[in-house]
């Protein structure tokens, strides 16, 4: 554990935490992209089998059993509870075009040809296009709320910060994974745009809207 | 590949 993995981490419960507290707060989920919570819970499910069969520390099971936990009570704020606030039209990525390919990466280019190292690197590169339909939903309606744009924000930091700590374990531990250190390169370049919309409009009191 | 995968992280 270093200072990039623990705010990294950390900066991945704020987003979620923030997520589910603006649509608590406003009783609505409008602007969020089901698809792309659909795909983290999927994500989060896959990733996570591993509750089951081993044991890391306190910390990485309660900071699993928190991320599945968050995702879940997400979907169900967004299909069910504000089910009316939902904007589905405006959600319209297709998700088959993400999944395909990534499920059949997974079989290809794994560690270990096993059903749960297979599930493992199916979650690694599926978190890494997850937000896609999130950020094909904001470059259809061409704004997002503020709030919105810290979620993304945090959740775009956090695998920013993972290559950081991955950088430190290369160093410091002679420890590196080539399929996450790939996959979370990946990520955070799909938030590069949005993180300079973030700088450069909502740290400045604007509100994130893109030119029609 | 990997001796033995472990995915100690998040």
């Amino acid at each position: 554990m270093n200072v990039f993995r623990l705010t990294g981490d950390l900066s991945h419960l704020a987003a979620i935490i923030i997520l589910l507290l603006k649509i608590w707060k406003t009783r609505s989920c409008a602007g969020i992209s089901g698809k792309s919570q659909i795909l983290f819970a999927v994500v989060f499910t896959s990733r996570y089998l591993d509750l089951l069969t081993s044991f890391i520390s306190l910390y990485n099971t309660s900071m699993k059993v928190i991320y599945i936990g968050c995702a879940y009570a997400t979907l169900y704020f967004v299909y069910m509870k504000f089910k009316a606030t939902y904007d589905g039209n405006h959600d319209t990525f297709r998700v088959e075009f993400l999944l395909v390919p990534v499920g059949g990466l997974s079989f290809l280019v794994n560690h270990d040809f096993s059903p749960l190292e297979i599930l493992w690197t199916f979650s690694i590169y599926l978190e890494s296009v997850a937000i896609l339909p999130q950020l094909f939903m904001i470059s259809k309606t061409g704004e997002a709320e503020t709030i919105t744009t810290h979620y993304l924000f945090f959740l775009g930091l956090y695998r920013a910060l993972y290559l950081f700590n991955w950088i430190w374990r290369f160093y410091f531990e002679g420890f590196f994974d080539m399929i996450a250190i790939v996959a979370g390169l990946v990520q955070t370049i799909l938030y590069c745009d949005f993180f300079y919309l973030y700088i450069t409009k909502v740290l400045k009191g604007k509100k994130l809207s893109l030119p029609a | 590949k990997a001796d033995e995968p472990n995915h100690d992280e998040l």
